[in-house]
Parts: C-alpha cells; sequence; structure tokens
C-alpha cells in the first residue's frame, strides 16, 4: 500500500491512498483502501490521514477518522497516530503505519509493523526513514 | 502556511535486497509531488502526483507490481479525499488499470458517488476514456513469486505481509 497526505499554500488538505490488497486475497476482497475513514480522511479543519497495514484490522477501528477525532480533542497529529494504532493493536491485534498532517503544516509518520518507507517535503527539506526512530533529512 | 507533502510505502517487513529501493521510490515521490506544491499546484495535485509515481514503481504494491489474488490476478483499490469539501473518490476491486489513484480522483471530480467497485469502475473509466492496460502487465515476477508461495494451504497472507515476507 502508497498513500500520501498534503498541506498546500492555501491551508487546503488532501490525501490519497493506492493498493493492491492482501498477498493471495479472495477474489473481490475489498480492504480499508477504498473505504472513507479507513484508508483515508481528509477535513481541512482537522488534518489528513493516510494509512497502511493490515487491511481487515484498519477497518474495524476506522483508523484514519479515529486518528482525526483523536485531533479533534486536541492531541498533536504524533499522540493520535500512537494512541490510534495502539488501539488498534491492543484491541484487534492489528499493525499498521500512518501518515499525518494538520492544518498548521504540522505532520507526523507512527507505525507499529517492523518498517515503513516514508519521505516528506517541507521547506526545502526532505526527511525519510525505514525503521522506528529513523529521521534523516537532507536538502531538496 | 508552510506546504508539506509526506508520503509512505507499505507497512510490513521489507526483505534487505529492496531496502535501498524502497527507500528511494518513495523520495521520488515525495520530490515529484512536493514540486506540485512549489508550482501551482493544489494539495489534492501533489498527493496525486505522489502516489501516480509510487504506483508506477514496482516495488511497492499499488499499480505496477500489486500482490496477486487467489487467482493470480491484480485487483486494486484506491481512494482520495478533498480536504476543502470533504469530496471524496474511491475505486474498489478495479482491473487493468495503471494508476487507480488517478481514477479515483475522476470518481470525486465526475460522478456524485464516493466509490465504484470492479466492472462499474471499469466502465466509468472506459466513458473517461481513461487508458486500459493489459492486466498482465502490472504482474511482476516478484509478485508472482509470493503467489505461488502462499497457494499452500497452511501458508497465512498477513503474516507473510507484515512480519516476514514485506
Amino acid at each position: 500500500t502508497v498513500g500520501a497526505v498534503a498541506v498546500d499554500a492555501e491551508g487546503n488538505i488532501a490525501c490519497a491512498t493506492s493498493t493492491g490488497g492482501m498477498l493471495n486475497k479472495m477474489e473481490g476482497r475489498v480492504g480499508d483502501t477504498a473505504c472513507i475513514g479507513c484508508g483515508g480522511y481528509a477535513d481541512n479543519r482537522v488534518g489528513a490521514v493516510s494509512p497502511t497495514g493490515e487491511g481487515e484490522a484498519i477497518m474495524k477501528v476506522t483508523l484514519a477518522r479515529l486518528i482525526l477525532f483523536h485531533m479533534e480533542q486536541g492531541r498533536s497529529a504524533e499522540a493520535a497516530a500512537d494512541e490510534a494504532l495502539a488501539y488498534m493493536k491492543e484491541r484487534v491485534g492489528g499493525l499498521g503505519g500512518v501518515v499525518v498532517v494538520d492544518p498548521q503544516g504540522e505532520w507526523s509518520v507512527r507505525f507499529s509493523s517492523l518498517q515503513m518507507a516514508w519521505a516528506a517535503a517541507q521547506q526545502q527539506t526532505l526527511h525519510y526513514g525505514l525503521y522506528t526512530g529513523e529521521h534523516f533529512t537532507q536538502n531538496i | 502556511m508552510l506546504p508539506v507533502l509526506v508520503v509512505h510505502g507499505g507497512a510490513g517487513f521489507i526483505p534487505k535486497e529492496r531496502v535501498q529501493l524502497s527507500c528511494a521510490g518513495v523520495q521520488a515521490a515525495v520530490r515529484g509531488g512536493y514540486s506540485k506544491l512549489q508550482g501551482q499546484g493544489s494539495a489534492m495535485d501533489a498527493v496525486v502526483e505522489a502516489v501516480t509515481l509510487l504506483e508506477n514503481d514496482h516495488h511497492y504494491n499499488a499499480g505496477l507490481g500489486s500482490v496477486l489474488n487467489a487467482k493470480g490476478e491484480v485487483e486494486m483499490d484506491a481512494i482520495v479525499m478533498d480536504g476543502r469539501y470533504l469530496a471524496s473518490g474511491a475505486v474498489s476491486a478495479v482491473r487493468k488499470v495503471a494508476n487507480p489513484v488517478q481514477l479515483a480522483r475522476l470518481v470525486m471530480d465526475k460522478t456524485s458517488h464516493l466509490c465504484l467497485t470492479g466492472e462499474g469502475a471499469s466502465q466509468f473509466a472506459r466513458s473517461m476514456g481513461f487508458p486500459e492496460v493489459p492486466g498482465e502487465s502490472l504482474i511482476t515476477e516478484y509478485a508472482r513469486m509470493r503467489w505461488k508461495k502462499n497457494l499452500a494451504a497452511d501458508a497465512n497472507p498477513v503474516e507473510c505481509q507484515m512480519g516476514k515476507m514485506g
């Protein structure tokens, strides 16, 4: 699964997610990606999320909207993502990862899986990483 | 407002031999999408550009290089959402499309619906003049190898995806 979230110069927010789904899935199986609030959500008033991971688990907890709900309650993007990913792991045993932005352009990358390739661009700086805690930067 | 774009590949385990290219792919995608933000592009333009680049990169499970279903075929899902009006478009179980994210954007822009699935999504794509590609052209040798390995009755595709095989 791949995805992206963005805030533009006018403060508009968007998300996109795309996937081939789960390995050897049943024909006709649809996972979280196509479902609003699960495989993505964007609201100029709160932020945007694009997730990846075990689709059925993500759907059971409506992961993208859950993170934005926590942000509506005042959590930072990072805290909201951590809380929702922990809930998904504890409640339905699902692992995954998310990229999140808020209307101020604050962003976060969080995952409970072993790895997730990610990259971000802001103010001519490229940020990237793969393992938990990894955060490299370079000029664009 | 400082424009920002953040992209991800899949969560799970990436085999050693694919780590470098997986990391390079997300960096290329974020550069491509960010160039839209630096021009006149909107946040929507940026996320669609970034995801299109990732769909075209066979190291990720989307578009080219998608995992195969039990029949050994590609069926893909995609979604876009615009935070201005809570507008959204999605496609599910779509085949023979190189860039499902672009088709999802068309669903958002050109219909009053949120999600089109299967043959209906394909018919919509054709009606919009959206290019159709042979299903085989989206299948990589790597995807076929993983599909064969997981045909075994005791295989656990979720575990393989999240913990063992990437």
